[in-house]
């Protein structure tokens, strides 16, 4: 799990190499530029080799945590779930730079150090969408432990924005992971394409959580990619996201319940 | 009136060895006809497995195969494709015969590891082909 991991370490379980072969294979025969055809997938990939700078590790937690949420959503053969009902087609997992930092200034009273968590989010794409942020701690304590404090998030220009925090730490979608929902406090940011940002979180949680919360969280991104290549998800189906209690109950009224479903000809 | 003769049917074996699903298919499909084959590739392969965390493997499937003179319901061309059949027969061979293509594809979710060091979960549209079609 997300918690099992213990430090935080370099990830082990991908072999990180040198790119290699996918420029041959994406660029057109007549060794035109192709930058502007290739979808996203691919883009990012192809332009990097020879002067590329060498490729960072992932922390191994937050891979473990990201294997699990894959296997979550999709099959062995990589096909999205049909069950599953979230509206977004993307997950973007950050850690934050200097955690160390944040980690040494904690205090054993129980309130959750103060040092800020710088995060890059220059990955997110200007067509992806925020629908939900979380950050995201080692699963330890009581689920629903109430947390109180605030949250301050600032991005390079803008002066901060305080969140006063006095919500429930949730245990995540796939129970793994306690969230504090950020949401409210990071979409102006995001929407505003802010690439660095800076989170201040100063919170007590009882339930014995405290201890999840002195360590660093990752930042974790839902987002909905609008781009063509990105895989949209049936209307219907969107409907059905218990997330959206307005749409939820649109689809209600459409679909028929459960019970009363067209009969087998 | 033209159409060569139908397929011949294979022989539906013995009782005990009797296969109907494999029965149907090479019913539908004769041999050699346009319809999907599967690809299986490793991403580690194309060396793609540092940045492709999950899955590990892919099929992205592919269609081969001949079009029939007569394109059949089965395929659910465009009346176009006919057209451009007969073309390519009667009036000019420079115009190519329809082509056996994909005609619908299911999404890839893919686990990567970004140039930053985040982790990106996306589903990616039209990855895997899923039916075949003549065009």
């Amino acid at each position: 799990s997300w918690a099992s991991g213990g430090e935080a370490q370099s990830a082990a379980s991908v072999k990180l190499e040198p790119e290699a072969a996918p420029r041959s294979l994406l660029q057109p025969v007549d060794g035109a530029h192709s930058s502007g055809l290739l979808p996203p997938f691919f883009k990012v990939r192809s332009g990097g080799r020879g002067g590329a700078p060498p490729r960072l590790q992932p922390d191994s937690r937050a891979l473990r945590y990201m294997k699990k949420l894959y296997k979550t959503y999709a099959t062995k053969e990589g096909v999205p779930k049909p069950t599953r009902s979230h509206l977004y087609n993307t997950v973007r997992l950050f850690t934050p730079h200097s955690p160390q930092k944040y980690a040494s200034g904690g205090q054993v009273t129980g309130a959750a150090p103060s040092a800020p968590l710088r995060f890059s989010l220059g990955r997110v794409a200007a067509v992806e969408r925020l629908l939900k942020s979380v950050l995201l701690y080692a699963a330890s304590g009581s689920p629903g432990a109430r947390c109180a404090g605030s949250l301050t998030a600032s991005g390079p220009r803008s002066s901060g924005r305080a969140l006063p925090v006095g919500a429930r730490l949730q245990l995540g979608d796939d129970r793994r992971g306690l969230e504090l929902d950020v949401t409210q406090l990071l979409q102006p940011l995001v929407a505003a394409g802010t690439r660095s940002i800076r989170l201040s979180v100063n919170v007590t949680c009882g339930g014995g959580a405290d201890r999840a919360v002195r360590a660093p969280p990752s930042l974790l991104l839902y987002l909905n990619d609008t781009s063509a290549q990105a895989h949209r998800r049936p209307r219907f189906r969107a409907a059905r996201s218990p997330r959206r209690p307005g749409l939820h109950r649109a689809a209600a009224a459409c679909a028929p319940a459960k019970s009363a479903q067209r009969p087998r000809r | 009136g033209r159409d060569a003769p139908g397929p011949r049917l294979p022989r539906p074996p013995g009782a005990a060895a009797f296969n109907l699903s494999e029965y149907l298919r090479r019913f539908l499909t004769p041999r050699g006809e346009c319809e999907l084959h599967d690809f299986r590739l490793s991403f580690r392969q194309l060396r793609w497995d540092s940045w492709i965390v999950a899955p590990q493997r892919y099929n992205p499937r592919y269609c081969q195969g001949r079009c029939p003179r007569a394109v059949r319901h089965r395929y659910g061309s465009p009346l176009h494709t006919l057209v451009q059949n007969v073309i390519s027969e009667k009036l000019d061979a420079a115009v190519p015969a329809p082509s056996c293509v994909p005609a619908a594809y299911d999404p890839l979710s893919v686990l990567t590891v970004e140039p930053d060091a985040s982790i990106a979960y996306k589903e990616y549209d039209n990855m895997i082909a899923t039916r075949c079609t003549c065009r």
